[in-house]
């Protein structure tokens, strides 16, 4: 079973393949040019997009196209991902209006609050719902991920009622480490992690 | 030279290490304990480790205390980081509200912004500046850290006085691609693709 490494990479090399491709109109590609775009090693390269089935021509490299198509199917960009907010604070609001989230088919269809402030209004078209509504909501809108920006305090419930309504995911962004023994998937991101990458290659 | 990739799975490491001494008072972990907590290979966590000049004892692994110590070290953790925020719209008030980064020595110590309604103000004890005022600050503040969060339009400009004003690192979230030859680094996050990795995760 591929590593949970290995799809973060193949992801990025999508990016990676799509922003060379769109700057530099090229229709090949080497390995080591997309290595060399992330400062990494090209064997590594070569290794993750051989088992997507991508084995390229020895100093020719893989047609950029071809490439992305594989890319994309086996990153399941075809299945359209509908989305709910919980929380819409400061970072709720600025995920809300974010509008990269639709060229990735993924697509965010409801907020949720208990702020009655916030209840009923909308948001970039997206209406923000009471937080009791959640479980109908998620069930008549098929919401597969649910995106916690809510207070730390009210993480871990929220997160059971989203598990309880059958998402299939959670994206976490509270401080708290959030953790099913089997389902649903949980990301927990810190954004902090980003800052002590940049302070490393500083001090490197 | 260590590839990008090795520094963010020891980063990881050191956090994974931190949540597992907070939550189970281990004083010894196998590598094998880090890797299923990460759904990871275990060969790649002992030979990342290695890199740091940890090989574990074979069947009886790391010291939890000297393994921490060791990547706090790798990680200059004990170097302070000033941080500017540009743009204290929706994402920039998140980010300055957030308490975890200080726990990683990562200091918030100006905002910036063109909105004479927000200049002046004080956030968190953090004084939002008028982007004017950038250069003058980031001298006087040892800025060393430029944390992007201003429409895209604005992101390059301010890109290039950041990197004029002589950060060492930017952290863009614009929804644009910053990258310099040289200096500064730049580090372009994209929190879509997490999403994008829930999905794979779903479906696969
Ligand atoms: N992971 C990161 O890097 C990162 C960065 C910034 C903020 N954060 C975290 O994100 C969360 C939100 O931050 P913020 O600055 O937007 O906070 P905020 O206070 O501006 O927003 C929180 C929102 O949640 C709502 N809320 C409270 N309880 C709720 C509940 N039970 N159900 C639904 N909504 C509820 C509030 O009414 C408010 O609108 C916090 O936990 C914060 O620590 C994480
Ligand atoms: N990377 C991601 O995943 C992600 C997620 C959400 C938002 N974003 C991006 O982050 C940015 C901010 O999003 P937001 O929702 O907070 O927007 P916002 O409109 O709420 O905030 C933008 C702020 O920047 C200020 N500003 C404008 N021009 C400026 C300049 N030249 N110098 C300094 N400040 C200036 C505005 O006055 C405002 O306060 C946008 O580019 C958005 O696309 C990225």
């Amino acid at each position: 079973k591929i590593s949970n490494f290995s799809i973060e990479r193949l992801l990025l090399y999508s990016r990676t393949l799509s922003d060379i491709k769109r700057n530099q109109k090229v229709t090949k590609i080497l390995s080591t040019d997309i290595a060399s775009f992330l400062n990494i090693d090209s064997t590594q390269v070569r290794k993750d997009l051989s088992y997507i089935g991508k084995l390229g021509k020895r100093g020719l490299g893989y047609f950029v196209d071809s490439l992305l198509n594989a890319l994309n199917s086996f990153l399941y960009r075809d299945k359209k991902i509908n989305t709910a907010i919980l929380g819409i604070g400061k970072l709720g609001s600025a995920l809300l209006g974010y509008q990269p989230f639709q060229k990735y088919n993924i697509h965010i269809v409801a907020g949720f609050d208990v702020n009655p402030n916030k209840i009923g209004n909308r948001l970039n078209n997206i209406i923000i719902y009471p937080v009791d509504e959640l479980e109908y909501i998620i069930k008549a809108k098929n919401i597969q991920i649910g995106v916690i920006t809510t207070p730390e305090s009210a993480a871990f419930g929220i997160a059971e009622r989203l598990k309880n309504a059958g998402v299939k995911a959670i994206i976490n962004f509270a401080p708290v480490f959030i953790s099913f023994a089997d389902k649903p998937i949980v990301e927990n991101i810190d954004l902090s992690y980003f800052f002590e990458i940049a302070r490393y290659k500083i001090f490197r």
